[in-house]
C-alpha cells in the first residue's frame, strides 16, 4: 500500500459527507446506497465512521463532473480515467469526482459505482495507489462481482497504518495476492491450459507460458466473469479444446475466454459420481487414453472421455495406485508423460508407467524463484 | 500510409499522455518521437511497469499499453 506524500489525514474520526449531485444513470437511492456502502468498507476496518450531511460543509463532498470541472484535472469523455478524489484537507480536501461521461451500473455492467467509489474514498482518507493488484487500492479499474467488493489485506493494513486499528474487538482481515515466489504458496487447483499451466489460487490465477520466465498473477474473473472464486479442481480435455472448473458438486465448462452456455451443471448427473460426492479435491485428464481422474478426499475415479461414463471397479484408494504421493490431493496436471500432484507446499512428480516419484519439489517450482 | 504507423504514432502518444498524467513525466513539449528513447521517458516508463508488475523493459511492448488502456483512477500513481 501507499500513504499519500506528506501523509495527509483527518484529525478526527467523525467524518462527514455529501452528495452533491447525481448521476442520471441510477435512481437516486441507488446512488446514496452504492456510496453508503462505499464509506463502510472503510469504516468497517477502521475507527472512522461516515455520517452523510444536506446541511453545510461536508469533509467529503461528492459530485459527477463532465470533462472540464475547474479542479485542474480536467475528465476525458467515456472510458479512461473514471474518477479521481483528492487527499484529506479543508475545502476541495477530501472530495470525490466521478466522470459523468461514463456509464455508473450497480451491477456487474461497466462501471460500478460502488466499486470506483470505494476506491476514490481511500484516497479521500489519504492512501495513494498500491501495486498489489488485488488491492482495493489498484488503480487500474478490474472487474469484480458487485457482491464480492472487499478491501484486501493491503488496503486494511494501509488504511490502519494511518488511524490505528479498528475498534471492533475481533481485527478484520482481508485476502491476501498470492505471490509466486512465496514458499509457503499452496494451490486450490491447477490444469494445463493450451500449453499453458494455470493455477488457481482464492480469486486468482498464476498463468506460466512456457515464453515467459514468470507467472503472470491476476483475477479468475479477468478471464472468465462468471466463474466464482475459490475454485476446487480444474482440468483440461486437450482433444475438445476445452478446461473444466469444478466447485462444490458443479463445474463449468470454458472454451478459450468463453464459458459454453449451460453451465454450471451438477457433477453427478454428468460423471455418474454417488451423491456422497460433494466436492473433488482435482482432476487430470490423459490426453493418450481419453481417461479423465477424479481425486476425492483419499480415493479416484476415473472416467472414459469418449464412453461419457466412469469406469467399472472404480473408485480406488490413491494411496494403491499412486504411492508415494499421499492419501490426498490438492491439485494435479499432467504433462509430457509425468503427473505433476501438488499437496499442500509439495509437488510430487510422479511417473506413471513405473508407478513410482521420481522427485519431490517445490509447490512454485514452475515459476523460476 | 501502411496503418500501423499510425498506430504506432497513437500508441507513443498514448504513452507521453499516461506517463505526463500519472508519472509526473515533464516533457516541456518535447515529443517521444523525437526523442526516442530519451531518457526520462524510459525511466518513467520503467517505474510504471515495475508499478504494475510487468516486464520491465522501457519499451511500450502489447503488454504496457494494454494496461495503459484500461480503465482507471485519476489519481497518480507517483506523487506530484
Amino acid at each position: 500500500f501507499a500513504i499519500t506524500e506528506g501523509n495527509p489525514k483527518w484529525e478526527k474520526k467523525d467524518l462527514t459527507y455529501s452528495i452533491e449531485n447525481y448521476t442520471p444513470d441510477l435512481a437516486k437511492e441507488d446512488v446514496d446506497n452504492a456510496i453508503r456502502k462505499a464509506f463502510k468498507v472503510w469504516s468497517d476496518v477502521s475507527p472512522l465512521t461516515f455520517t452523510k450531511i444536506s446541511q453545510g460543509e461536508a469533509d467529503i463532498k461528492i459530485s459527477f463532473n463532465y470533462g472540464d470541472h475547474n479542479d485542474n484535472s480536467p475528465f476525458d469523455g467515456p472510458n479512461g480515467i473514471l474518477a479521481h478524489a483528492f487527499q484529506p484537507g479543508p475545502h476541495i480536501g477530501g472530495d470525490a469526482h466521478f466522470d459523468e461521461d461514463e456509464n455508473w451500473t450497480k451491477d456487474h455492467r461497466n462501471y460500478n459505482l460502488y466499486r470506483v467509489a470505494a476506491h476514490e474514498f481511500g484516497h479521500s482518507l489519504g492512501l495513494g495507489h498500491s501495486s498489489d493488484i488485488g488491492a482495493l487500492m489498484f488503480p487500474s479499474y478490474a472487474f469484480s462481482d458487485p457482491n464480492d467488493i472487499q478491501l484486501s489485506q493491503d488496503d486494511i493494513d494501509g488504511i490502519q497504518a494511518i488511524y490505528g486499528p479498528s475498534d471492533n474487538v475481533i481485527q478484520p482481515t482481508g485476502p491476501t495476492t498470492p505471490q509466486a515466489c512465496d514458499r509457503k504458496l499452496t494451490f486450490d487447483a491447477a490444469t494445463t491450459f493450451r500449453g499453458e499451466k494455470m493455477f488457481f489460487k482464492d480469486r486468482f490465477y498464476l498463468r506460466k507460458s512456457p515464453y515467459d520466465s514468470e507467472a503472470e498473477v491476476n483475477f479468475i474473473s479477468l478471464f472468465w466473469p462468471s466463474l466464482p472464486h475459490g475454485i476446487e479442481a480444474a482440468h483440461e480435455v486437450a482433444e475438445k479444446d476445452i478446461v473444466r472448473f469444478f466447485k462444490g458438486n458443479k463445474y463449468w465448462v470454458i472454451r478459450g475466454l468463453d464459458v459454453l452456455p449451460g453451465y454450471p451443471k451438477n457433477i453427478h448427473n454428468t460423471f455418474g459420481f454417488p451423491k456422497t460426492v460433494q466436492k473433488i479435491d482435482a482432476a487430470f485428464s490423459d490426453e493418450y487414453t481419453g481417461k479423465t481422474y477424479f481425486f476425492v478426499q483419499n480415493k479416484y475415479w476415473r472416467y472414459d472421455e469418449q464412453r461419457r461414463s466412469m469406469d467399472a471397479d472404480f473408485p480406488k484408494l490413491i494411496t494403491n495406485d499412486f504411492p508415494g504421493i499421499g492419501s490426498k490431493v490438492d491439485a494435479v496436471f499432467s504433462d509430457n508423460e509425468f503427473i505433476y500432484f501438488f499437496r499442500g507446499t509439495r509437488q510430487y512428480k510422479f511417473e506413471p508407467q513405473k508407478k513410482r516419484v521420481v522427485a519431490v519439489l517445490k509447490s512454485n517450482s514452475w515459476f523460476n524463484c | 500510409f501502411p496503418a500501423h504507423l499510425e498506430t504506432k504514432q497513437q500508441d507513443l502518444e498514448i504513452v507521453q499522455n499516461y506517463l505526463e498524467k500519472f508519472y509526473d513525466l515533464k516533457t516541456e513539449g518535447v515529443r517521444i518521437a523525437k526523442k526516442k528513447g530519451s531518457s526520462p521517458v524510459v525511466e518513467k516508463l520503467k517505474k510504471m511497469q515495475k508499478f504494475f508488475g510487468l516486464k520491465v523493459t522501457g519499451k511500450p511492448d502489447d503488454e504496457t499499453l494494454k494496461v495503459m488502456k484500461q480503465p482507471r483512477c485519476g489519481v497518480p500513481d507517483v506523487s506530484q
